[in-house]
């Protein structure tokens, strides 16, 4: 068990900085065991540094750079230790339209090996999807959902 | 392994029974506000076992039950049936199909059944262990949950890892 | 100081339920004491019913909502107890197409009294400025403002 | 009464003095993620007065002096400097306009002026509690922090209708 988490840890660190690199094109990322003499039972500390800045305190990042720097501590679990399904609410929000680009060209990566279920109000997402579930409350307080578009129909543009 | 369909009756705000069938790629949720996404993503969540009234945004278990409208009766039972593919034979059963659903009375009694047969939540989570289903902590991101992992504290945030371990 | 407090909470709970019925079109909201024997050292209850449902439960609201229902309550006070000068930074990213067109005219509606300061990635928001102002990060780390425009050029459609 | 314009040097991203001069109407800052403009809304926050840390998102006062980047040198001084319009007379002084300034130092020393003579906060806030401006609790509203009135517990959100009465 203790050597299965020591791997787990080493792989994810190593795509961390990777996807970090990634997301925050000149910035730097690192997970660092808060007790490195004690890998098993230390926690991890995250270190994001965005490009062209020196502020490494997570609290300061912004709203939209926090989103992402969370976003790389995932997809790095996805990429080191794939799961089969993905599901994920309204997780790019807070992001600008240069880093929402970033975020759904990582998306289509694990798109291709794993199941994913996206809940979104943005229309770039949207045109990800290879089925489009629509859903409404119905005068009578109830959910309904209502269509069902396949692949060729949804891709727009 | 994939997600076939997922069906919800009598869960939050799905009063009728509602099936959303699935293929392996991309699926897409849109709506206005308060139309009953995040109540879809909560439905996976606890057919998949999750226990915590919090995480399903309610007070206590029978909150996730309908519980009416103007227009309609409140129900006294919610239910969930999750079909997953199994035709890769990555889960050790013989089915090339199975069935997990989970059930929740006003009284806040949960039923869990496999293929139809009532059995513990252990059962399903030892079933699916191997496949990577059910690792909810960093497989499903829930609305205004994405920056908990950095939120939280640092052996918090090794159970992300952890379970992914 | 007493009675200044309770007219306060009286004007506030009317243009509350007033204010909800307008974001909510067929729901009901209302600002309750808690201890309704103790006017002044009682706190403040919300009951937000969106329309066409039961639930009074705040945490069984949606996302946006949760959002709606927390501009309502902020607007009350703003309609209650005007002031010179509002800051509102991205509180409408949660809203949908219909929910974001009734937000903006409320908004409007404060503008005619008061200064706005709105910051937001949000286009049809972009519309209601007389100025414009466009930040953004230099390759040396510093922010920089970088344009002012003014009304006539900015009011788009 | 309105403002006028708000200058920054050495708060937080705003390395360089920078003035933002407004109109009675309506203001709209955007830019990419990162860029600086909830640098702008603590900017305000801070010179009104708010003594938070956590509220200004650091762990110390020193967190809002800039704090460097790989092209310029860390500063020791953060000032904020605020001019309100005041050819209604609303607040009581004789002048047309009304300067306000903080600036801290690396030591976390903070000092506040008044017309460009120091002064203590309390005479600022009492110069404008008739005005309206400076209740920051529900005039501004941060990133993040719309729904801190629904989350709040009851006697909390007393404080929202207190503080504007
Ligand atoms: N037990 C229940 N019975 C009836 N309705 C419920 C129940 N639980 C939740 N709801 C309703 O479900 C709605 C919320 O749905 P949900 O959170 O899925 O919306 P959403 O589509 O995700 O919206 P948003 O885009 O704002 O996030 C609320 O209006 C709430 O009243
Ligand atoms: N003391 C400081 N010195 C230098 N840079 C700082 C300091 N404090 C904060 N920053 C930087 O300011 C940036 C955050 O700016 P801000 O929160 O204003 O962004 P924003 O424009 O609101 O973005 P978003 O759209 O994502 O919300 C961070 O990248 C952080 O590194
Ligand atoms: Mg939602
Ligand atoms: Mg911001």
């Amino acid at each position: 068990m203790e050597e299965l988490y020591a791997s787990a840890f080493r792989d994810v660190a190593t795509e961390f900085s990777g996807l970090f690199a990634e997301l925050f094109p000149g910035g730097e990322g690192r997970l660092v065991l808060t007790d490195p003499d004690d890998p098993l039972g230390s926690g991890v500390d995250v270190e994001a540094r965005p490009g062209r800045k020196r502020v490494k305190r997570l609290t300061l990042l912004s709203g939209g750079e926090r989103s992402l720097a969370a976003l790389a501590f995932l997809f790095a679990i996805f990429r080191a230790r794939p799961s089969p399904f993905y599901l994920m609410d309204e997780v790019e929000a807070a992001l600008d339209d240069v880093n929402l680009q970033r975020f759904l060209e990582v998306m289509k990566t694990f798109a291709e090996r794993s199941q994913m279920l996206i809940v979104t109000h943005q229309k770039r997402t949207m045109e990800m999807a290879d089925v489009l579930y629509g859903v409404s409350m119905g005068k009578d307080g109830a959910s309904k959902v209502i269509s069902q578009r396949l692949g060729a129909e949804v891709r727009i543009g | 392994v994939f997600l076939r369909s997922l069906t919800v009756r009598g869960f939050k705000s799905f009063a009728d029974k509602t099936t959303l069938e699935f293929t392996p790629g991309v699926s897409v949720i849109v709506g206005p506000n308060g139309s009953g996404k995040s109540n879809i993503a909560d439905a996976f969540a606890w057919v998949l076992g999750e226990q915590g009234v919090r995480a399903l945004r309610g007070a206590q278990m029978s909150d996730v039950i309908f519980a009416g409208s103007p227009g309609r009766p409140a129900l006294g039972l919610a239910e969930v049936k999750l079909v997953i593919d199994n035709s890769a034979g990555l889960i050790p059963v013989p089915a090339t199909e199975i069935e997990i659903s989970r059930a929740v009375f006003r009284s806040g009694e949960s039923e869990y059944r496999l293929g139809g047969r009532p059995c513990r939540l252990l059962d399903i989570q030892e079933l699916l262990s191997d496949s990577g289903l059910g690792r909810a902590l960093h497989t499903i991101v829930s609305q205004g949950h994405l920056e908990d992992v950095l939120a939280a504290r640092p052996e918090e945030r090794r159970q992300f890892i952890e379970e992914a371990a």
